[in-house]
């Protein structure tokens, strides 16, 4: 279960703070994924009790996207956290997707990757297995195939270290490239912090989703959750 | 959990500071609904009285909504998220798929809070744990009463990381978060953020 909560001393009305806190939490919280599962009890809430000698801040203040922005960043900070404790996990990972022709689809596409369990052990297993990625974005459950171009896809691990080279493609245009740098991909995937790149091609909306890796301690750890 | 331990994720992402915004106290308290005797009770209470406070709230989309989710949302439609004070959370039973007896002993533990306040509708309530037991109230309601009538709430340091213990349930860290920011008048005002979550991890909120 996710449970949270943030709160300022700014004066907030009502309205404005459910409108920060809304979109805030679609681009966090509600992009994260350690195993897939949605709780009965999550919940984020946030409070503002104007202890600060300030102006209201309303949707129409001058400051309003400013705090929004900076409560955006603030709620994504706590979702990455959450991830990076993920029951047995090993590893934090960034799946952004790009140049999707729209957000919903980026957004999509992101979560079934994030969401792919397979995709998720060998990102443990430290196995470069690109055909994974690229059938989790096959069966993601798009409204319609607008955003895939099979002609267009690119996926690439990027290195998180500032290393170089610092992409490691896998798939260009839709083509594998099967002679893999195999001990570059093996240096990208030993890191803690990884990152999977989607270039769509069909378009120019993105969307950052975090997840983690699947290992052995997960079933450890939830085979008796109850007891 | 062995493969965490890789890492000192303790060490790597928990403060050892921070700012805390005005008018804000916390309290915790362990009542014995963890077996292990940790923290799992906390409460966040407003204590700035030059103006109403506002709250707001995103919940989970699952159909199965835990009896704390269904009363936070109602008395944020009731009061239009004016003067809520409080935030009442515990850990270690999470108060789902309890029916009408969750919804009963959630709105006694609000209740609890709102009397110690002296307001109606001013508090939301959380609960995390296990699914399809019901909470102790024999344990929860002595140590929410308690805690207000021995004024136990601080604004340290600790006390907040406290609050972030309390909350946890499989987590190995506590998560807290808080940094201070300035608006284009130069006013300065501070963000707090507190979570908790390690498994049963995909949220769609709204």
């Amino acid at each position: 279960t996710l449970l949270g909560f943030i709160v300022t001393d700014l004066p907030i009305t009502p309205s404005a703070l459910q409108k920060m806190l809304r979109s805030a939490t679609d681009r966090s919280f509600n992009c994260i994924s350690v195993d897939g599962d949605m709780s009965t009890n999550d919940t984020i809430s946030m409070l503002a009790n104007g202890a600060v000698d300030t102006a209201v801040i309303d949707e129409s203040s001058q400051d309003f996207v400013q705090v929004q922005t900076q409560v955006t960043e603030f709620a994504q900070q706590l979702a990455q956290l959450v991830v990076r404790d993920g029951e047995g996990s090993t590893k934090f990972v960034t799946v952004n997707v790009k140049n999707a022709l729209n957000f919903k689809d980026a957004k999509i596409i992101a979560e079934s990757i994030s969401n792919s369990m397979l995709v998720k052990t060998a990102l443990y297993g430290q196995d470069a297995n690109w055909g994974r990625i690229l059938c989790a974005i096959g069966y993601a459950k798009l409204d319609n195939l607008q955003s895939l171009d099979d002609k267009k896809i690119n996926v690439s691990f990027v290195a998180t270290d500032n290393s170089e080279p610092k992409e490691l493609k896998l798939i260009v245009d839709g083509v594998p490239q099967l002679d893999i740098d195999e001990t570059r991909a093996s240096e990208l995937l030993a890191q803690q912090d990884l990152e999977v790149l989607v270039d769509l091609g069909t378009g120019s909306e993105e969307c950052q989703f975090w997840t983690c890796d699947l290992t052995h301690e997960y079933v450890t750890i939830n085979g008796d959750y109850r007891s | 959990q062995k493969a965490s331990k890789h890492v000192d994720k303790y060490a790597l992402y928990v403060p050892k500071s921070g700012v805390f915004p005005k008018g804000f106290k916390v309290a915790t308290q362990a009542t014995g609904v963890k077996k292990n005797g940790n923290l799992d009770l906390g409460i966040i209470r407003n204590v700035n009285t030059s103006r109403p406070s506002s709250a707001a709230a995103v919940f989970t989309t699952n159909k199965f909504k835990a009896a704390p989710v269904l009363v936070s949302k109602e008395v944020l439609e009731v009061t239009g998220g004016e003067n809520v004070d409080a935030i009442v959370v515990n850990s270690g039973c999470a108060n789902a798929v309890t029916g009408e007896v969750g919804l009963k002993d959630a709105r006694e533990i609000a209740g609890v809070a709102n009397q110690k306040l002296g307001k109606q509708n001013a508090t939301l309530v959380m609960s995390t744990g296990v699914i399809g037991q019901r909470l102790s109230m024999d344990k929860i309601v002595p140590a929410l009463s308690q805690q207000f009538e021995t004024n136990a709430f601080k604004d340290d340091f600790e006390s907040w990381l406290n609050l972030a213990r309390a909350i946890s349930t499989t987590d190995t860290f506590p998560k807290l978060i808080s940094s201070s920011f300035k608006l284009t008048n130069g006013t300065e005002y501070t963000l707090t953020g507190i979570a908790k979550g390690a498994g049963m991890i995909c949220p769609n909120m709204a």
